[in-house]
Parts: C-alpha cells; structure tokens; sequence
C-alpha cells in the first residue's frame, strides 16, 4: 500500500 | 484532474444543491435521512482535516470547504428547522448506524496507507465509512417505497459521483506509472455497488420522463 501519498483527490 | 474526475466531483456538488433545494428552498425533510446526513458531515469533517496543512490546489480547497459547509447546513437544518423537522420521519429512519461506524473505525486503524500518521488512519476511516453512509438512505426509501422527484435526483447525482470516480482511479492507473490506491478501489466498489439497485429503478421510471417519482419494491 502506497506510503501516505498527499491526498490529491476529494 | 481528468475528465471523469471534474465530472464526478460536479455530479457532487450537484447532488449537494438538489438536497439543499429541497430541504433548505422546499423546507422538507420527507424521505430523507438525518443519519446519512450526518455520516456525511463525518466523512467530510474527518477526510478534509487536511485543509489545515495540505493546500494541493485551490480547486481542492474550496470543493473541501463547499462540501463541509454543505454538509452541516443540512444536518443543522434537518435537526433545527422547524419546518424540516416537522416533515422528516424520525422512527423510519431508524437503520443503526453504529454497526457501520464502529468496523469502519476499527478498518481505519487496521488497514490503511501509513501507519505511523494518525491522518491516514482517521482519512481511511472517512473512506471506509463514505462507502456505507448511504445505507440508511436507501433503506429509508426502501420503506416509503415511493420516492419523490428530488430525492430521486439527489440520489441518482451522489452515486454517479462514485462510479465516475471509479473511471478516474481506472484511467489514472493506466496514464501514471506508479498510481494504485486499493483502499479507495474497493471502498469505491462497494459504494457504487449499494446503487445499483436504486439505479435500475431509478431508470426504469425515468424513462418514462423525468418527473414520474420511483418506485421500489
């Protein structure tokens, strides 16, 4: 799973 | 920002502005639920927390603001309009909710994309939990049966949003080399799924023009 990526998305 | 994106997140705001006509402009409440209100004031209030150290875009911060905002006008109205309360049925909106919050809390500790960051798990949480908050809703309409014109229409706008975001996760997996987001594939799955029912019906009645209300069985 992804490392917290900056939530880009709504 | 693709296509699919831009057109969900208006399918978004669109399903906000058919609920607030309706509850705020028609000032009533009949056929909708306070407890999928509030679990989307959660979803909401929990998810963009991130508006406080995470600016991505000015597109993001306002939709973020809009959605929050939004959000709590409805369940303020719904709780303290006199009008509004009079209208909605407290006793058939009775789906339990702290079935779906509580395993949606503890999902958000177990699984999500960093466990270090108290933020991804309360993020995961706001995930999980947008996935089921229509519950009650639709089990609301499934009592009354009959569904009116604009709830139809909320309806119909807040489950085209996922399944137009299921078409952004799709085409940005395919045009960005390192994208996958499993947490949101499957909540996103699930969410969009729990319309399918409502979908058909809503179809089927529609078809015949756009103001015969729904019937479900």
């Amino acid at each position: 799973i992804s490392k917290g990526k900056p939530k880009d998305e709504l | 920002m693709n296509i699919f994106r831009f057109l969900g997140d208006m399918s978004h705001i669109l399903s906000f502005l058919l609920l607030l006509h309706k509850i705020v402009g028609g000032k009533s409440a009949a056929g909708i639920s306070l407890r999928t209100a509030e679990m989307y004031a959660i979803v909401f209030c929990t998810r963009y927390i991130d508006l406080l150290w995470n600016f991505a875009s000015l597109y993001n911060y306002l939709l973020k603001l809009l959605f929050i905002g939004a959000s709590l006008t409805i369940v303020y109205f719904m709780r303290y309009g006199p009008s509004q309360k009079a209208t909605y049925n407290a006793d058939e909106d009775a789906f339990p909710v702290q079935y779906l919050i509580a395993p949606c809390a503890v999902l958000g500790v177990l699984i999500n994309q960093d466990h270090s960051s108290p933020f991804e798990m309360v993020w995961a949480f706001s995930i999980y939990l947008e996935a089921v908050a229509i519950l009650p809703q639709l089990f609301l309409l499934q009592k009354q049966g009959e569904v009116e014109n604009l709830t139809s229409h909320y309806v119909f706008a807040l489950g085209a949003y996922r399944a137009l975001y299921l078409l952004n996760w799709m085409f940005r997996f395919m045009t960005e080399p390192d994208y996958q987001q499993r947490i949101v594939w499957l909540s996103g799955l699930v969410q969009t799924a729990l319309y399918c029912d409502f979908f058909y019906h809503y179809y089927q009645s529609k078809k015949g023009g756009l103001n015969k209300s729904v019937k479900l069985p």
